[in-house]
């Protein structure tokens, strides 16, 4: 199975 | 003051189509450079990174910065009301409450327009650093929303390995699976109908077939794509629009329980 990541995992909040 | 014009309608209707599915608000931030967007889907697995130079518009004026919250699907409908070849003109004052839309049709005898209300949105702005990639694709765009659509098929996710042989796109079900593979064509005499491959490292990712074609209604935009790959970071899909800029689609991928 996989699992959804999301993308503030890769980019900080500006 | 802010005044953006552009000779026909047809690039933004097709930019509106190929965010309508991801963002159901969004805010165009207006400099002097040109018109930006940044915006994510609602899960936040998908960002769509929309950028419009001023000095690709016929006319363009912005006297003050202006951060415009607009409701894509309005947005939607009302371009929709204008012809592909209607001159358009996006319009609004300095501390704006609605934007106004003016369509002219080319011999001047019809003018419509449309004033949608501007909305108040937090702005999320995720910092995104320059990367080098391990592999970057570039290949047909139609080829790639077939094979997106081919594979969501067989599966909710595609799996995409690049490699210096080609790129290989598969998909598993419990139907059966499917695979696609494409190699680097030896020497296309159309541009258009190449598929290039410049890669680092081969890479091997995993991505949801549902974002991806929401990334492909973006085709008309432009005969090729660009994919973006590193390991274990988010791909990015971009698609030139024109002479004006471009646009550009981040997707997370999908990990391993």
């Amino acid at each position: 199975p996989v699992n959804q990541s999301r993308l503030a995992g890769y980019y900080g909040l500006n | 003051m802010f005044e953006a014009r552009l000779a026909q309608s047809a690039i933004l209707k097709k930019v509106l189509e190929a965010v309508k599915d991801l963002l159901t608000e969004a805010t165009f931030e207006c400099s002097d450079s040109g018109i930006q967007v940044q915006a994510m889907d609602n899960a936040h697995v998908s960002l769509v990174s929309l950028n419009l130079r001023s000095d690709g518009f016929d006319k363009y004026r912005c006297d003050r910065n202006l951060s415009m919250g607009m409701n894509i699907g309005t947005m939607t409908k009302i371009l929709r009301c204008a012809s592909s070849e209607d001159t358009v003109t996006l319009r609004a004052v300095d501390s704006p409450d609605n934007i106004i839309f003016i369509f002219e049709s080319q011999n001047k005898e019809k003018l419509a327009e449309y004033e949608m209300k501007l909305i108040n949105m937090d702005l999320e702005h995720l910092g995104i650093p320059e990367t080098m990639y391990s592999c970057v694709v570039k290949m047909p765009s139609q080829e790639f929303a077939r094979i997106c659509r081919d594979l969501s098929q067989f599966g909710e996710a595609i799996t995409i390995a690049c490699s210096k042989e080609g790129i290989k796109f598969s998909a598993a079900g419990d139907y059966g699976n499917a695979n696609v593979k494409l190699a680097q064509t030896a020497d296309s005499d159309k541009e258009e109908e190449a598929v290039l491959i410049d890669m680092q490292e081969p890479v091997k990712l995993t991505f949801a077939c549902r974002y991806l074609n929401s990334f492909v209604k973006a085709t008309p935009l432009c005969a090729q794509v660009k994919l973006s790959m590193s390991s274990d970071v988010p791909l990015v899909c971009e698609y030139q629009i024109g002479e004006i800029g471009h646009i550009r689609y981040y997707l997370a991928p999908k990990i391993d329980d």
